[in-house]
């Protein structure tokens, strides 16, 4: 499931 | 990742470090906001939830453990360990007043109305006010010590290159998260009466005083 916020960013 | 967003992570990262050496290191939490440990806490553990339900790089999941595992050991240290220190009597901020209208606002204004996305907004929202507790500690006391002022400045500055790493990544990516960056910008403005202090008047002084 795509992630609909960045989540890669800290 | 950009230079601007490694930087504001190592930033972050050298923040949590100093707080949590410094506490150790001098067996006292004197002059820190025990509440503000507790938001950070909470800020961390809401919006790293997708450490459950997703893996994105070996950097991503090693810096979200140690956020998260520094977080605790501080409010650890803070309301266990070095209990006898803790100024309690000068963290009179009353959380309850972020907290309520930030979990408010993270229902109205979202991405997407799904618990995970909320918790990440309330995330957001609560991380941008979270050092409040700490400024307000700061100026009753009307005086910080000079490792207490580095970590403020740190953490000031860890989002103020995240602004920069934002708009690096609007004109080289067409990345834009209005949230994050509202949030962000409202974050950083409540260090600039600290960054202008620190600048001017922190250097080779062994305590940073604060007019009230």
């Amino acid at each position: 499931e795509e992630a609909v916020t960045d989540k890669d960013e800290l | 990742m950009n230079i601007f967003r490694l930087t504001g992570d190592l930033s972050h990262l050298a923040a949590i470090i100093i707080l949590l050496l410094k506490i150790w290191k001098t067996r006292s939490c004197a002059g820190i906001s025990g509440k503000s440990q507790i938001l950070f806490a909470l800020v961390f553990t809401s919006r790293y939830l997708d450490l459950l339900t997703s893996f994105i790089s070996l950097y991503n999941t090693t810096m979200k453990v140690i956020y998260i595992g520094c977080a605790y050991a501080t409010v650890y240290l803070i309301y266990a360990k070095f209990k006898a220190t803790y100024d309690g009597n000068h963290d009179t901020f009353r959380v309850e007043f972020l907290v309520v209208p930030v979990g408010g606002l993270a229902f109205l204004v979202n991405h997407d109305f799904s618990p995970l996305e909320i918790l990440w907004t309330f995330s957001i929202y609560l991380e941008s006010v979270a050092i409040l507790p700490q400024l307000f500690m700061i100026s009753k006391t009307g005086e910080a010590e000079t490792i207490t002022t580095h970590y403020l400045f740190f953490l000031g500055l860890y989002r103020a290159l995240y602004l920069i790493n934002w708009i690096w990544r609007f004109y080289f990516e067409g990345f834009f998260d209005m949230i994050a960056i509202v949030a962000g910008v409202v974050q950083t403005i409540l260090y600039c009466d600290f960054f202008y202090l620190y600048v001017t008047k922190g250097e080779g002084r062994s305590q940073l005083s604060i007019p009230t």
